[in-house]
């Protein structure tokens, strides 16, 4: 019996909330990230910020994949025991989907999260889920901020995020913070750099960047960002 | 959890310090002649009963005195920001927040005189006018400041350079929707204002037919400097702050002349006062806007 027909539909501005993470899908709503150009195209920011944040939620609720590997989207999926107390460290290397690493390793971008950090999850089980994703956002307006430019005339450097999802509860106020570190050419002394995360309370978009509980260290070629929620 | 970092344009630790003279040099020089036309003020007073009954100069002076308080602490919150204890620093904050407020306010009043003085003209009486425009100038802020310190939003504000080392630390808003609806957005608010009134104004000084035939070029130049004048006066030239996100030297030209405001007005208030009293009183299209003024409320 052959397969009907998906209606076409516009994924970037078109009614209803896209949930479906296949890899078909994945691909459209990152057709997105280029179309969605300031005047151009009528986007559903808010839509489209929501379909990537709850695409995080996917993999470590109902993913069954242990890893996406796609042009725009690199993601490991893990499950990891609460009973362990040593900090976990994974690399993000443009390109390569992210890997547990030692904690000797040293990879230009890396993540370590903290051994408190798991240990607080002890009480929900002993086993929980952990999704790190590397998302290419393209040049387009999705995670740019309100009016497509970012507070003082920012971008987001590289394009580049980092998603961390680990279970299924909010973490904040972490005693020791988790650490990203991000590599990147030495900027011109008129321009700095500054550690953010996407707070979906802000902005009339569906979220805006912020940068509470997060701490800049600037390295010349590579700035530490110290965070203490996830 | 997406996390990532954002890169965005900083002033260098030399154009900070540069802007950071300017400023106060721009701000110590206002203050001296902001007090200059305070004493005129009180020396006129003194000498010539008109002043007493002249809503005009009474709204230049307390534009003057809200603009020099503010400078002042300007002044205050820059120099000793670092020994403030938290509650001192909140109430510091309070205090530059009120008498900013005071001074936009102070210059959409200045707008709302010129627009009865000169658009509307004919009935312009109104009873108790400067007590009532009193109320507005020094009441309005109060309110605003009081609903923003109840949900405690002054303390300690840092701004940082290239570097992520803090340049400048004082007493003021830390909480950013409070800022941009007490600061920018009321700004905003008298900045338009303003703008409409002077451009009406504007139009009216080119448009209206001149007495003095044959002296066109010169009718042309004062009304320019009319014009001028009065955008100091009603704070236009704070609106330059829309343009500084286009370059640095939009940064430098805002810098030095708002910095510069308090001069401007002392010397628009001793061009207006001075020579008015001892020559014709059709000298200038303000001259006769303000005779019609004091005709209207005699």
């Amino acid at each position: 019996q052959e397969e009907p027909r998906r209606a076409p539909r516009n994924v970037c501005g078109g009614p209803g909330v896209v949930h479906d993470f296949q890899k078909v899908d994945l691909h459209s709503a990152a057709t997105c990230f280029t179309k969605c150009q300031l005047g151009s195209n009528a986007c559903d920011l808010e839509k489209l910020h929501r379909y990537w944040l709850n695409y995080e939620s996917f993999l470590v609720e109902n993913s069954s994949e242990k890893t996406v590997n796609m042009s725009f989207v690199k993601t490991l999926v893990q499950d990891f025991s609460t009973d362990i107390s040593e900090e976990l460290h994974f690399s993000l290397i443009p390109d390569e989907v992210p890997k547990q690493i030692k904690k000797e390793d040293k990879p230009s971008d890396r993540v370590r999260l903290p051994g408190s950090l798991l240990k607080s999850l002890r009480d929900k089980g002993s086993v929980d889920r952990l999704a790190i994703t590397v998302l290419d956002i393209g040049p387009g307006n999705i995670f740019k901020g309100p009016q497509g430019s970012l507070e003082g005339g920012g971008r987001v450097l590289n394009n580049r995020l980092v998603g961390l999802s680990v279970g299924r509860t909010q973490i904040t106020g972490l005693s020791e913070p988790l650490e990203i570190t991000f590599s990147h050419r030495r900027q011109p002394r008129n321009m700095t750099l500054h550690c953010v995360f996407w707070d979906v309370t802000k902005g009339p978009t569906g979220g805006d960047w912020a940068s509470e509980g997060c701490l800049t260290e600037l390295r010349g070629e590579e700035t530490v960002c110290r965070c203490n929620h996830l | 959890t997406f996390f990532a970092l954002l890169l965005s344009p900083v002033l260098d630790e030399a154009t900070v310090q540069a802007l950071k003279r300017i400023s106060q040099a721009g701000c110590g020089t206002s203050m001296v002649f902001l007090a200059f036309t305070v004493v005129l003020y009180l020396v006129l007073r003194f000498y010539r009963q008109r002043f007493k009954s002249d809503d005009a100069p009474k709204i230049h002076v307390s534009l003057s005195v809200s603009l020099f308080l503010l400078n002042l602490l300007f002044f205050v919150n820059v120099e000793s920001h670092g020994q403030a204890s938290e509650a001192a620093c909140w109430v510091r904050g309070a205090v530059f927040h009120y008498f900013l407020l005071c001074t936009f306010t102070w210059m959409g009043l200045e707008a709302f005189h010129l627009y009865l003085l000169v658009i509307r003209v004919f009935n312009t009486y109104f009873r108790h006018y400067f007590l009532r425009t009193s109320l507005l100038g020094w009441g309005l802020p109060a309110l605003m400041v009081i609903s923003t310190g109840s949900a405690n939003s002054y303390g300690r504000y840092t701004i940082r350079n290239a570097k992520d080392q803090i340049t400048l630390e004082l007493c003021w808003i830390r909480n950013k929707a409070a800022l941009y609806i007490t600061v920018h957005g009321y700004f905003l608010l008298t900045f338009l204002f303003s703008a409409v009134v002077l451009g009406l104004v504007a139009w009216k000084i080119f448009t209206l037919p001149s007495a003095t035939a044959g002296k066109e070029h010169r009718q042309h130049w004062k009304g320019v400097l009319t014009v001028l004048g009065l955008s100091s006066l009603l704070g236009v030239t704070w609106g330059l702050a829309c343009l500084t996100p286009l370059g640095l030297s939009t940064v430098y030209i805002f810098r030095t002349l708002s910095s510069l405001t308090g001069v401007f007005i002392f010397c628009w208030f001793s061009v207006l006062y001075f020579p008015s009293q001892r020559a014709a009183p059709s000298s200038s299209g303000t001259a006769r806007a303000d005779q019609s003024h004091t005709m209207s409320h005699d």
